[in-house]
């Protein structure tokens, strides 16, 4: 699972069994005790009532996959809305897909139009019960997108780099490799200036004092799941989605799960030529595996911008699938309307919009569904693949 | 040539809960995803917002958030912009 913080919104995305919407209430609470955003339904942020105002809520989900082991209102879409629905005001939801197959799942309130600054709470939100959303915000007029991928059915060669055991032996090997190539690098060092030497132990520091202990050091990095989750980001080909060469700053932090499983979360700071440009607010990626036979699920999410001299939508979605070779997947592309910009592209910035780009096949896959949404301020791309 | 700058995210670990996770009965499959915007914008917070919004809130005030949702925190990759939160499950 994985928290996003910006300053002017929360992205939380759960994994398994979580009980996400409960945590609700309380994020509202926090947002206006801690953060102080404007609330209702209270005359003071220490009611424990208070919850801020949020300006738009999107909620999402692909199709259930065993929802009789989900707790709280997760176990259907229904119960979901009915959640949703009886804390605010305004929410539209919708299912995009095939009924009778892979779908998805969406809950969105949109800002009001009204363009007076927030206000102060009167007597008809304090008797209110549902919170009102976009109340009193001018709509946004900033840049922004959303792609998801979400992949089922994933090859079980594949797979396997995301257990504990594969990614362990490969950190052994990755390991092994480094000790030769600095013992050889030492020997020629030595070689150089005196001839051929013993070998030199890397763990060893000269005086027959070790180093570090060298069973630890490697049952650390073979073991602990952020040692291994950056083996396995760089291994199974992750780095390498937005790689360093066109996106300088990116890091990302990775974690393998034992037995199985694996979470990563990479952060991209806006470039210094777009640093305090509205439009460019920093971006993140977020990837979840869940590699079992009998429930593997792979998900991609980014919100940074595709197109132009950045990497093309086409070419994260090819490599991503690439890394997974899923049986199915779903790709949706959510971005807000005319706002089409890359930061990291040169030149003229301007891109496609969203249905434009995701016109390219995807190769060794056949395309079974292609659905668009407009909405009020978004423009949804939803296309389905299965694997050819 | 690329090189990291000052603007690159610094990450904390989390070692108590990072230590000793298993995730034999944790998976089952799809996640849920919410996404709360309470400004149009960073640079548009209305008055009386902390000057760094939710970034402002520490992470401990979080926790207990996310012990509603049944996820402890592994790591926070921290930036200027975002705070990226790694999570347990």
């Amino acid at each position: 699972s994985s928290m996003f913080v910006f300053p002017h919104k929360l992205i939380l995305k759960t994994c398994g069994t979580t009980t996400l919407l409960l945590g609700l209430q309380r994020m509202l609470h926090i947002a206006a005790v801690d953060a102080g955003f404007p609330f209702h339904n209270a005359e003071a942020a220490s009611d424990i009532r208070a919850a801020a105002t949020p300006y738009r809520v999107f909620y999402s989900r692909k199709n259930f996959l065993f929802p009789d082991k989900q707790h709280g209102p997760h176990r259907s879409w229904k119960q979901e809305v009915k959640y949703l629905d009886d804390m605010f005001e305004g929410g539209s939801a919708y299912m995009v897909g095939k009924m009778n197959g892979d779908h998805w799942y969406l809950y969105i309130t949109s800002p009001s139009q009204a363009l007076t600054p927030p206000r102060t709470p009167d007597a008809e939100d304090l008797a209110a019960t549902k919170i009102p959303t976009g109340k009193g915000y001018a709509p946004a007029s900033q840049n922004d997108e959303t792609l998801e991928i979400l992949m089922t059915d994933l090859d079980p060669e594949n797979a396997k780099q995301f257990y504990l055991s594969h990614a362990s032996a490969v950190a052994s090997d990755k390991l092994a490799a480094e000790a030769r190539d600095a013992r050889k690098k030492a020997a020629d060092s030595v070689a150089s200036l005196s001839g051929p030497a013993e070998e030199v132990d890397v763990f060893d520091n000269g005086d027959g004092e070790p180093i570090v202990d060298k069973d630890d050091a490697t049952e650390g990095l073979t073991t602990e799941g952020h040692a291994l989750g950056t083996v396995v980001s760089e291994s199974c080909g992750l780095s390498d989605v937005y790689p360093v060469s066109t996106y300088p700053d990116a890091r990302v932090d990775a974690y393998l799960f034992s037995p199985c499983g694996f979470s990563a979360n990479g952060v991209i700071p806006p470039p210094p030529s777009a640093q305090g440009d509205v439009n460019n607010a920093g971006h993140y990626f977020t990837v979840h595996v869940t590699p079992e036979p009998n429930c593997s699920f792979a998900s991609f999410e980014t919100n940074v911008p595709g197109g132009q001299s950045g990497r093309t939508t086409a070419e994260i979605i090819e490599h991503v699938v690439s890394i997974f070779r899923p049986g199915r997947f779903s790709v949706t592309l959510f971005e807000a309307k005319g706002q089409s910009a890359n930061p990291y592209g040169m030149g003229d910035k301007s891109v496609a919009p969203a249905a434009q780009r995701l016109v390219d096949p995807v190769k060794g896959y056949r395309r079974i569904d292609r659905i668009v949404h407009d909405f009020e301020d978004y423009d949804l791309i939803f296309r389905f693949y299965e694997r050819e | 040539t690329f090189s990291p700058s000052e603007a690159t995210p610094h990450l904390t670990i989390n070692h108590d809960v990072a230590a000793d996770l298993d995730s034999t009965n944790a998976f089952e499959g799809p996640e849920k995803l919410l996404e709360v915007w309470f400004a149009p914008s960073a640079t548009a917070l209305p008055p009386g917002a902390q000057p760094n919004g939710l970034k402002s809130v520490p992470a401990d005030t979080w926790v207990g958030m996310l012990d509603m949702v049944n996820c402890k925190i592994l790591s926070v990759l921290e930036s200027d912009v975002v705070d990226a939160y790694l999570l347990s499950e």
